[in-house]
């Protein structure tokens, strides 16, 4: 499943984008 | 965090990506981010691939959903 495999390659890129998101969101440095 | 708070959360994110209020998301509106996210280029088209999981080029708020609660549920929001 390509789909499987690039979530598993991006997992850390995806948390890196949602974990901006929320700081962006909270004004967090 | 609540299921409310997900959902709403979600939503937040995902207009701030969706700022034309299209109602979904494409590859130009996830490079917009680039300024304003500490991404590169090539990790917000990561980030679009790997959200975008039909592969037609358009995120929708549940395909923005999903990435979001595996998120979530695979890691802790410290």
């Amino acid at each position: 499943d390509p789909n499987m495999k690039a979530g598993a390659a991006n997992e850390g890129v995806l948390a890196n984008f949602f974990n901006s998101l929320l700081s962006k969101k909270t004004g967090a440095p | 965090m609540g299921q409310n708070t997900i959902l709403e959360k979600t939503r937040e994110f995902f207009q701030m990506c969706d700022i034309e209020n299209k109602g979904f998301i494409n590859r130009r509106d996830m490079q917009r981010l680039n300024g304003e996210l500490p991404l590169s280029a090539e990790e917000l088209e990561n980030v679009f691939d790997t959200l975008d999981s039909d592969g037609n080029g358009f995120l929708t708020l549940d395909e923005f959903s999903s990435g979001f609660s595996e998120f979530l549920f695979g890691r802790k929001i410290s």
